[in-house]
């Protein structure tokens, strides 16, 4: 089997933290 | 309507396929919902770390980095909402832990870094993600671990608590000297022995429900000695400041109960092969004070004798233990003061902390060594009882 190159596109993630924030917002503005 | 043909394993990529819509399903299925002893016990350890990864590598298969995020932030805080829901269940914080983890070392071991593939199957390494780089979120994955790591210890810590005082100190199961008071000091307990009061065994049976329960979530073996460590370094810290604050527990006939207590903890980790945790080191400082109560402190020869072996005590400890000291008969002495001014002026050059009581809510720092499964992705069957049919094997 080959081996395959190294997947090339980084996916920037959010800290821990900010995903808490976001999270919060989210459920702000929900009803 | 689609004809139903059963398929050999060899067909499938392990991957599974799911409509967009259904993201908020998946999570609600499989995180919110999910009962950890249901399927601790009838699955396969990790499942839902697999489910997860093998809906990521589909995701990321069609090349879709919307989907993959949004997969793995919903997982993300799924996670933390159960946990939140359900912070003190032991067996929820245990399972997430084991699951955390797990997802973690898929997204190492398939994600093509020759680092993490040493051990991969050719089949294995065809499986590896295909578009994207995942090491960002691979951080995230890992801080969430820590977290949980520190809630479990919180959760451990409220269970042990108030067993730890009456189990390590107070209850006596030495034949021969449970009739040993020191003199001038009345039992605090009745002679019959209390209903409800905490032993060593409900200790002992407490350690063990924790260790089972952890096996079957299938966490990783170097996490549950770090977690194990933890758990004794709270038995161990709880026990030596109780015995800093209480006359009562510092007597000869206490170093020698406390002596057999540690003793049996000491089997219990040979028991469950778990000697080079580093979870008996961090009970030094309690067998320590335990052969402290033991020894003689009379001449110059025993001040030396004291010095060298109490070197997981500070100063400050081995002071007040001396001045606990309370003789159970009249074979035994009080410890003269001139004898605990010899033990200061030689300890005067060690530069130890100040501080009398340990620190029983220090947490050791975790690290979650990588650990990749043997598991053919292909192979994994979802059982109906998880309500995931709308996954589909690709």
């Amino acid at each position: 089997s080959t081996q395959r190159p190294r997947p090339r596109v980084l996916l920037k993630a959010p800290t821990l933290a900010e995903m808490d924030e976001m999270n919060i917002s989210e459920e702000e503005e929900s009803p | 309507r689609p004809v139903n043909i059963p398929r050999k394993e060899k067909d499938f990529q392990g991957m599974l396929e799911y409509k967009k819509d259904d993201e908020l399903k998946l999570i609600k299925n499989l995180i919110l919902e999910l009962k950890p002893r249901g399927v601790a016990v009838n699955l396969i350890p990790g499942l839902p770390a697999y489910i997860l990864f093998m809906c990521v590598r589909h995701a990321d298969y069609i090349n879709d980095d919307q989907r993959v995020r949004s997969l793995l932030t919903s997982t993300i805080n799924g996670i933390k909402k159960i946990l939140k829901k359900r912070s003190d269940d032991f067996e929820t914080v245990s399972f997430w832990l084991s699951n955390t983890c797990r997802f973690l070392h898929c997204l190492k071991q398939y994600s093509g870094e020759e680092a993490f593939m040493k051990h991969n199957t050719p089949r294995q390494n065809d499986h590896c993600l295909r578009n994207f780089d995942l090491a960002e979120y691979r951080q995230v994955i890992s801080d969430l671990a820590i977290q949980i790591y520190q809630q479990l210890t919180k959760v451990m810590e409220s269970v042990l608590q108030p067993m730890i005082v009456s189990g390590m100190l107070e209850h006596e199961t030495i034949q021969g000297v449970s009739g040993l008071k020191p003199t001038g000091l009345r039992k605090r307990t009745s002679s019959i022995a209390d209903e409800g009061t905490y032993t060593l065994d409900s200790i002992v049976r407490q350690l063990n429900n924790f260790h089972s329960i952890m096996c079957q979530h299938g966490m990783d073996p170097e996490l549950i000695k770090q977690i194990v460590k933890q758990m004794f370094y709270i038995i161990g810290s709880v026990t030596l400041n109780n015995l800093l604050l209480r006359k009562d527990m510092c007597s000869w006939s206490k170093g020698m109960q406390i002596r057999y207590n540690v003793s049996q903890l000491e089997e219990w980790l040979r028991d469950k092969n778990l000697q080079t945790s580093g979870a008996k080191e961090t009970l030094e400082p309690l067998i320590q004070a335990a052969q402290l109560l033991q020894v003689k402190k009379k001449t110059d020869e025993d001040a030396e004798a004291i010095c060298s072996m109490c070197n997981a005590l500070t100063t400050a400890q081995i002071v007040k233990v001396l001045n606990l000291y309370t003789p159970v008969n009249e074979f035994e002495e009080r410890v003269t003061a001139s004898f605990i001014r010899t033990i200061q002026v030689r300890l005067q050059n060690r530069k130890d902390s100040p501080q009398l009581l340990m620190d029983a809510k220090h947490i050791f720092p975790v690290t979650f060594p990588f650990n990749p499964s043997s598991l053919a992705l292909e192979s994994i069957q979802i059982p109906g009882s998880m309500n995931l049919g709308f996954l589909l094997r690709v």
